[in-house]
């Protein structure tokens, strides 16, 4: 074998037309009939289609999927507790993971490099800046700027639509599913409803005057009393008698609870989302406001949880099946629509400045992505190639029923989120 | 993997940040 290594000499030859004709019939027919090239709506609003140098075509032929589920299922074999220290460290070395400053030190307890690539970190080794928006990830700067013409740059002179990277509101789109995220606080789902300032939010009989709950004065020690009616007076048990324990689990005192606190946070938030029906697809910008990107790349050694930007209030999400390229720097530059092509999950909702939006985006090692609050979401499936839904289509969801006053997901600045799995 | 932030802000907005910069959760992106 080293003798045929060393002397077999390499002979270059051309080969035959017909090879390379078949490649190039090959590869135009995945083009046209694997969904690469793909309208968003049947409108005609937005063409997504695979663009870049020949690199990007032959990455755009690989199962990419499929690799990045089996990547998963490999990195979720549990390892030999032996090997585990050197195998941790060494990962840590090569990708520069710091450690010291994750939450379980002892690297025999992480059973696979799947639970080891999802640490935690201990507390208080990220603190949370007094800023209005700080970093959600660990990771860097790849891109930043103000969006103009509803176009966001991907790099210098690539841009892509945001319309189609956070979807359209098409409600009537048959491939856009709505789905009702169940709620898991106390509160009454049937008398939910999305209420003007004038109006009032009405709960199990009781009626609240939104603008004494939220408040407009400046200081925070407002009392935010709920207003009872004289005719919502709840009913009395139909036993007559309550122990005063029973009087203090009375569902409709919870509901006043739940309401004062929510309030109370869309107080200090700053934001008011459920009182005026607005589109969060971002494209209603108030005068003097601008629309803003910011893109931050997590590299393979990063702590790859995700917490939250600002103090803000998500109301939907949408599920964009689509490819699983790699988001390294590299390929930003080199493929076109990379971030409107990948599988993401665009988290929409509103801050005390209008609307804010947030959306992982999967790649093909890192193809799962989790959202602490949203038990519902599956990324990375597995899909049948007939029933595998075309790039640019979506499924939605709303968290409208977390929270009646706030019509969303409350979440505080810094508070985690979510993350991305291997595979 | 990746995350976008998407937002409207008063053009009063700032990034205090420049690309190619490392960042950790909880550091300061921008500010008003």
């Amino acid at each position: 074998l080293s003798a045929a290594w060393k002397d077999t000499p390499t002979k270059w030859y051309p080969l035959p037309l017909a090879v390379g004709a078949l490649l190039l019939v090959a590869i135009d027919y995945r083009k046209n009939h694997t969904g690469k090239e793909v309208h968003l709506d049947e409108h005609g609003n937005e063409v997504v289609k695979l663009k870049g140098p020949w690199q990007v075509h032959v990455l755009g032929a690989l199962p990419l999927r499929n690799l990045s589920r089996l990547w998963g299922y490999l990195n979720s074999l549990e390892l030999p507790v032996w090997f585990r220290p050197f195998g941790f460290r060494l990962y840590s070395y090569i990708f520069g993971c710091n450690l010291d400053e994750i939450e379980n030190t002892d690297l025999t307890q992480y059973k696979s490099l799947g639970d080891f690539f999802y640490r935690r970190l201990k507390d208080g080794v990220r603190p949370i800046a007094d800023s209005v928006l700080v970093s959600p990830a660990d990771g860097k700067v790849l891109h930043f700027g103000t969006i103009s013409d509803l176009h966001v740059e991907q790099v210098k002179g690539i841009t892509y639509s945001l319309d189609a990277f956070l979807g359209v509101e098409n409600p009537s789109s048959p491939s856009s599913t709505v789905i009702e995220i169940p709620k898991t606080e106390h509160h009454d789902n049937k008398n939910h409803e999305v209420v003007t300032d004038e109006e009032f939010a009405n709960v199990n009989g009781i009626q609240y005057s939104l603008g004494n709950l939220l408040g407009s004065g400046s200081t925070k020690s407002q009392q935010h009393q709920p207003r009872k009616t004289p005719t919502s007076t709840p009913s009395p048990s139909s036993s007559g008698t309550q122990t005063p324990d029973q009087t203090h689990l009375d569902p409709s005192q919870s509901v006043q609870d739940n309401l004062a606190h929510d309030a109370t946070v869309a107080y200090e938030m700053g934001v008011r989302p459920a009182l005026r029906r607005r589109s969060t697809s971002g494209s209603d910008v108030q005068e003097g406001h601008a629309l803003n990107f910011v893109v931050i790349y997590l590299a393979p050694g990063d702590y790859h949880r995700f917490h939250s930007p600002t103090a803000w209030i998500v109301q939907k999400r949408r599920h964009f099946v689509g490819e699983l390229f790699s988001v390294s720097p590299y390929m930003a530059k080199r493929l076109q629509n990379l971030f409107v092509l990948n599988e993401r999950v665009a988290l929409l909702g509103r801050w005390k400045h209008g609307f804010f939006g947030m959306v992982p985006v999967g790649a093909t090692n890192v193809g799962s992505i989790k959202i602490n609050f949203d038990s519902a979401l599956r990324t990375n499936e597995l899909h049948p190639r007939r029933s595998h839904p075309p790039p640019g289509t979506y499924t939605e969801a709303t968290y409208s029923s977390a929270s009646p006053i706030l019509g969303g997901k409350p979440l505080n600045k810094g508070e985690e989120m979510g993350g991305f799995c291997l595979g | 993997s990746t995350v976008v932030l998407v937002f409207e802000a008063p053009l009063s907005f700032e990034f205090k940040v420049g690309a190619g910069q490392k960042v950790k959760v909880g550091e300061v992106l921008g500010d008003v």
